[in-house]
């Protein structure tokens, strides 16, 4: 699965994912990726995200609309929803990475797995790659 | 006001034992171009859209990642891919699923929200769609590779269930 989240000099966010799902799929096996609100979602009222990983529990929590529910309701901070429900995800024995951007500028990520491919850059000169 | 992008490859059981540095360099250059690519359009003073579709079509078209070309294989050993979209100015979307010969998946997607009354297309339907919106199609072996076609038979050998329950091939 690959991902990316952004957020332009207008201040809007946008989001996109795609994805050759699960090695070893069968009977039609979707996950979150094209799931709007599982894997991908973007509200300019709250962030841009991105999702990868075990793909049932992410749509089971229903991730990015969750993430942005929690930002625009709640008033968390995006990293602090995006960890939180990661560890919703975990405590169903599900793992996995997420990107977000707001419309402030932010970006970010967490991930429970061992790795995520990852890179991130903005208008103030930050440009980044990692894996673990 | 400030633009970013952040971006990723997908997240798995890789590790520091399991890549070696001339991996981690090949993927690392690859996120790199990846990035670029959507830093460009905002740079010029694009939309996030455009941006993120920009750096998703090149992640598609590396071989390194579980997208586009470089897709794992089902158990029948083909490759059925998905894509979304979502525009967070009025929260537009489109998505697709289950296709088998469109190169760029979320192009498709992007086209199903600007150019269809729908948000989710999927199998033969949608390819149908991408006929239509003269999106480019191509034989599967496209989207095939060595390694995951040995991916494939190696999680068949062992056993491990019949899916890669365990993310380990991302």
């Amino acid at each position: 699965t690959v991902g990316a989240v952004a957020v332009d000099a207008a201040g809007h966010v946008a989001a996109a994912t795609s994805t050759g799902g699960l090695t070893g799929k069968r009977w039609g096996r979707i996950g979150d990726s094209p799931l709007i609100g599982a894997g991908t979602y973007a509200d300019d009222r709250a962030a841009a995200i991105s999702c990868t990983g075990s793909g049932e529990q992410f749509m089971r929590v229903g991730a990015a609309h969750e993430i942005c529910a929690r930002i625009r309701l709640g008033g968390e901070q995006a990293q602090a929803a995006t960890e939180a429900v990661l560890a919703e995800i975990g405590a169903m024995e599900g793992v996995g990475g997420i990107i977000y951007a707001t419309p402030a500028g932010e970006t970010g990520f967490a991930f429970t797995t061992p790795g995520m491919f990852r890179g991130r850059a903005d208008s103030e000169g930050l440009r980044e790659v990692g894996i673990f | 006001s400030r633009w970013a992008i952040a971006i990723h490859g997908g997240a798995g059981a890789m590790t520091p034992e399991t890549m070696d540095a001339a991996g981690v360099a090949e993927h690392e250059a690859a996120l790199g171009v990846a990035l670029d690519a959507g830093r460009a359009v905002l740079m010029a003073g694009g939309s996030a859209l455009d941006a993120v579709c920009a750096a998703v079509a090149e992640l598609e078209d590396d071989p390194h990642f579980n997208a586009g070309r470089g897709a794992v294989f089902t158990y029948h050993g083909t490759n059925e891919l998905d894509a979304a979209v979502m525009d967070g100015r009025a929260r537009d979307a489109g998505a697709v699923c289950g296709l088998t010969h469109t190169r760029n998946p979320v192009q498709l997607a992007r086209a199903v929200m600007e150019s269809s009354p729908h948000v989710f297309l999927s199998g033969a339907g949608a390819e149908e769609f991408a006929r239509e919106q003269g999106a480019v199609m191509v034989d599967p072996d496209w989207f095939a590779t060595e390694e995951r076609w040995r991916q494939l038979q190696e999680l068949k050998a062992k056993k491990l269930g019949w899916f890669d329950a365990g993310l380990k091939y991302g």
